[in-house]
């Protein structure tokens, strides 16, 4: 059988909140060193990769390993019945047909248990390659989200290209066209707003703003996120979860999306 | 115009 508990529903409940409007069935795998799901968006372009270390869990047990076909919209919904301060506790038998998901309050004065019906997912799964990116730019995941948005406004493809000076983010369409570029910041007051960029040579590469929007979804999981490029390979736009800022978190919320080529 | 890739180009089946 498989049991877990995360001190924080919470975490549990922006995890499924970022994904599931992306992703509509996935499997999360549950094996003795954690829980992990990788999933694509129905026309393949992007893909998500979630990954739990057990580290991040206040009591974990997995006698065997077991696929837990999830559908996450439904999923998010039992997740959204749960307090701020709740604990979550995942239950599922081998062969089990439900997940049990049960919220406990912090003195443990309310209950809730709730099961979800299993599915049989036939999802085709991905080797991504273990690389290493080109350019890795950590930024504030609010300033993405904001840029992302704003580009928005213009157009359906950006453009992201990345020098040592900084990152532009470019947008053109019907009304005109815009940009947003961000300096590497050495010194500034707020950590969290820092712009750093680790860069072997300058890439500039194209992505559909739609699937970007999806990603900044996971924004409230980390208040920092890392972009990692290379010329001409999908970009990678990576949050840590249960951690803190930079520092390796327990667990990790990467979406991968493939580039728009010129024709 | 830009053509949208798909993941399959860049990551292989297991």
């Amino acid at each position: 059988m498989f049991e877990a508990t995360l001190q924080k529903a919470s975490t549990l409940k922006k995890v499924i909140e970022a994904i599931k409007d992306l992703v509509t069935d996935g499997n999360i795998e549950v094996s003795e060193t954690g829980m992990n799901l990788q999933a694509m968006d129905s026309s393949h372009v992007s893909l998500v990769s979630l990954v739990l270390h057990t580290d991040m869990f206040e009591h974990f047990r997995c006698d065997r390993n077991v696929t837990l076909g999830i559908n996450l919209p439904n999923f998010a919904k039992i997740l959204k019945c749960s307090g701020n301060d709740d604990s979550v506790t995942l239950k599922a038998q081998d062969d089990g047909e439900n997940l049990a998901i049960v919220f406990e309050s912090e003195g443990q004065e309310r209950v809730s248990e709730f099961e979800l019906k299993l599915m049989d997912i036939d999802a085709e799964s991905l080797g991504i390659p273990d690389q290493d990116y080109n350019t890795n730019v950590k930024m504030s995941s609010a300033e993405f989200q904001r840029i992302v948005r704003d580009m928005t406004v213009l157009g359906d493809t950006c453009s992201i290209g990345c020098t040592k000076e900084g990152v532009k983010f470019s947008v053109s369409g019907d009304l005109g066209q815009g940009n947003i570029t961000l300096r590497q910041t050495n010194s500034v007051d707020k950590e969290e707003e820092a712009v750093t960029i680790e860069m072997d040579e300058p890439v500039e590469l194209n992505f559909a703003l739609r699937y970007l929007g999806f990603f900044t979804k996971a924004s409230p999981l980390c208040p920092r996120v890392t972009i990692s490029m290379s010329p001409d390979v999908p970009i990678v736009v990576a949050y840590n979860v249960g951690g803190e800022k930079d520092t390796e978190g327990a667990g990790s919320l990467s979406f991968y999306l493939a580039p728009k080529i010129d024709e | 115009s830009m053509k949208q890739t798909t993941l399959a180009s860049f990551f292989k089946k297991p």
